[in-house]
């Protein structure tokens, strides 16, 4: 199934 | 010193509107480029980035960089003293740990102020990598609205596909299914009544719909919303606030395992 991903899967931490 | 005075104050009002559900406690930077705030939600699925440029402001004076840590909530409530008309000034000196919000009426004849204590977040901000979305789509913001509402009373989750056919909604749930879809449409009276699609590669991808419902708490803010999509990428979906900058909303998707 579908699951939710996190934003850190697409941006870096500054 | 910190001094932004903002003739146009609804828009304050209305910003933190968008912002409050979203994000609790977020930093506001204020630099000479304006005044801006990167925040994510508490699951760190979705991601509000504000920015109201200084050339917006009646008067800005920002001496030396600095970051406000505030609970939106807490604005919110003292932005709510102040009158749709109202001019608002924000006040905070250099390494003070207080804010102010001044609220003068349109006949000057009632000023009020309000001191708020700020708050020390460690808050990680998140660097955003240019990129080349496979569409773009401007439509009225109060349509996208709409869409995400009715489809909210159906499913907790939206596909939202581009196509060169249009924009297309789809969600399922216990009781069925529905698909909303909006073609580019241009002849319009109004510019701001266009559904204007770029399309370089068809896309398909799957949101929360709580989320996307959240974000249209912006959609006083501007008639249209853009909406950017890429396979693997979050959704951004823009509302431009006129002459002073923007409230962008990121949305990571829902992906299989």
């Amino acid at each position: 199934g579908l699951h939710q991903v996190r934003l850190f899967r697409f941006f870096f931490v500054l | 010193m910190l001094e932004l005075r903002l003739v146009q104050g609804s828009l304050l009002k209305k910003v933190l509107e968008a912002m409050k559900d979203l994000v609790t406690d977020a930093n506001f930077d204020c630099s000479a480029t304006g005044f801006s705030l990167q925040a994510m939600d508490s699951s760190h699925v979705a991601l509000v980035a504000l920015l109201l440029r200084s050339e917006g402001f009646e008067h800005y004076r920002c001496d030396r960089n600095i970051t406000m840590g505030m609970n939106l909530n807490n604005v919110s409530k003292l932005l709510k003293c102040a009158g749709n008309d109202d001019i608002i000034t924000i006040k905070a000196d250099d390494g003070g740990d207080t804010v102010t919000f001044m609220f003068e009426n349109p006949k000057q004849d009632k000023i009020s102020d309000f001191e708020m204590k700020l708050m020390d977040l460690d808050s990680e901000h998140l660097g955003i990598p240019d990129a080349e979305y496979h569409a773009i789509v401007r439509m009225p913001s109060l349509e996208f609205s709409r869409i995400c509402k009715d489809l909210s009373s159906i499913g907790d989750t939206v596909v939202i596909s581009v196509t060169k056919e249009g924009i297309k909604f789809s969600t399922r749930g216990d009781i069925g299914n529905a698909n909303i879809v909006c073609r580019q449409n241009t002849t319009v009276d109004k510019p701001e009544e266009a559904t204007v699609i770029q399309m370089n590669e068809a896309v398909s991808l799957t949101f929360a719909l709580r989320y996307l419902n959240s974000f249209t708490k912006a959609t006083s803010l501007s008639e249209t919303v853009t909406i950017s999509l890429s396979s693997e990428l979050p959704l951004v979906a823009e509302y431009k606030i006129a002459d002073m900058g923007y409230i962008k909303f990121y949305l990571a998707p829902k992906i299989e395992d």
